[in-house]
């Protein structure tokens, strides 16, 4: 059974399931150690190669593949993970498991344009008004919920390894318990990429003093680097309710499989001809499918009028276009001039229309009665079309008056 | 009894050429 649609069939609110969006995909990381080799670290080294894939592949509490930076030198470098998710998806938290200790400052970002323009989602740092010129652990409220925080969780040196920072983008976020109407968090949490940035580690002194070769454990006093063993992101394919499950297309990109008379990557707009109300994400309690226009099958585009829309008490604002087989109005449903309601059939079928057929002399006019078909007869003519003198009357020689009385 | 149609050839079209329809 579709998940989008309930029993009886009616649409209702459907959502893809909820997945690590990073499994198995590809992280570009600006910084990898082995190439060139070091006693650790060789990329062309099966069992000494620490690539990014180690990042995102399937790792047990039993075997942790760990990727792992350049041993780095000096002054904190940026090192950065950069995760394309393939499409837009409502991130509900980014995780990573260091191998190493965790840096003492961070910062994950997020794109929705698949990487043109980034923006803040989390900063991490023991020292945030100095790092990130953010207050430390902030109130969130309804005005700044759609910022990125700072706090100086997740940012201890220990444990040394296997230590966690988990964001999680609805947490403490005021809106989250009405998700559902809160366009600014169904903003929040879309992502179409994940950035992650290590910005400084934790110095040697703090790792006891012991003068550590740079190859172990991480820090020394002059180098230092990173390792991470596991990178998710969990969230789910954006569909805005109109799908509940996201499938590769044609050209193998990740797109929904949308219901309910929506298209598009995020199922974000109607199908053609399903403009007769505004286009909007479902809710739990409103699927707000997309209705076709009304046309009588008299036409096969429309397009949505937001006056009438308004006028119908919001029910109602298709208008159709190019209406066929002698139709005319908003939703072809009455004949146009020159034709009238042949009422013994449909008005959606074909022939719901029929010529007026009004005599070109007898007849005053070309538009005849849209009901009955009689055109309007000058004097002393009869007839549904006007095409003969009435009883009493008598053929003229002038189309001005084509019948005259009979003297 | 119903009456003849009108017979367009009985017409005197002088002066109403504008009205004479295209046979």
């Amino acid at each position: 059974p579709d998940p989008c649609y309930d029993e009886k069939g009616a649409p209702r609110r459907c959502i893809p399931e909820f997945v690590n969006a990073a499994f198995g995909k590809d992280v570009h990381a600006s910084s990898t150690c082995g190439k060139p080799p070091t006693r650790h670290c060789d990329s062309s080294d099966p069992r000494k190669a620490h690539p990014a894939s180690f990042l995102t592949d399937l790792n047990t509490a039993a075997n942790m593949t760990c990727w792992r930076s350049e041993t780095l030198h000096h002054s904190p470098q940026n090192v950065t993970l950069t995760l394309s998710l393939g499409k837009k998806f409502e991130v509900i938290y980014v995780s990573l498991q260091f191998c190493s200790p965790r840096p003492e400052s961070a910062a994950i970002f997020k794109s929705m344009d698949y990487g043109k323009t980034w923006v803040p989602y989390q900063y991490y740092s023991s020292q945030c008004r100095k790092i990130y010129g953010k207050p430390n652990k902030a109130t969130v409220t309804k005005q700044n919920e759609q910022e990125a925080l700072c706090t100086d969780g997740h940012t201890d040196l220990y444990p040394l390894t296997g230590g966690l920072i988990a964001f999680s983008t609805l947490d403490g976020r005021p809106s989250a318990q009405d998700f559902d109407n809160s366009p600014v968090l169904q903003d929040w949490v879309t992502a179409t990429d994940i950035r992650v940035l290590f910005s400084r580690p934790h110095l040697f002194r703090e790792l006891g003093g012991r003068d550590h070769d740079d190859e172990d454990g991480g820090m020394s006093s002059s180098s230092y680097y990173y390792a991470v063993g596991e990178f998710q992101v969990g969230g789910r394919c954006k569909c805005n309710g109109h799908a509940s499950r996201c499938t590769k297309d044609k050209e193998g990109k990740l797109v929904c499989d949308c219901k309910h008379n929506t298209e598009g990557p995020e199922c974000d707009r109607c199908k053609p001809f399903h403009y007769d109300r505004p286009w909007q994400r479902a809710t739990a309690r409103e699927a707000n499918e997309c209705l076709a226009c009304n046309c009588n099958l008299h036409a096969r585009r429309c397009r949505f009028n937001m006056e009438l829309y308004k006028l119908s008490g919001r029910k109602s604002g298709g208008v159709c276009l190019n209406c066929r087989h002698n139709t005319a109005g908003r939703h072809c449903h009455y004949c146009k001039e020159g034709f009238y309601r042949d009422m013994s059939k449909s008005i959606t079928d074909r022939k719901a229309c029929k010529a007026c057929d009004c005599h070109p002399v007898g007849a005053a006019g070309k538009t005849c009665n849209q009901t009955t078909g009689q055109c309007p007869c000058k004097d002393g003519v009869t007839g549904l079309t006007c095409n003969r003198c009435a009883k009493g009357y008598q053929q003229s020689r002038s189309p001005v008056a084509p019948c005259i009385k009979i003297p | 009894d119903v009456m003849p149609t009108l017979d367009m050839a009985l017409f005197d079209w002088t002066d109403y050429e504008d009205l004479r329809p295209e046979m």
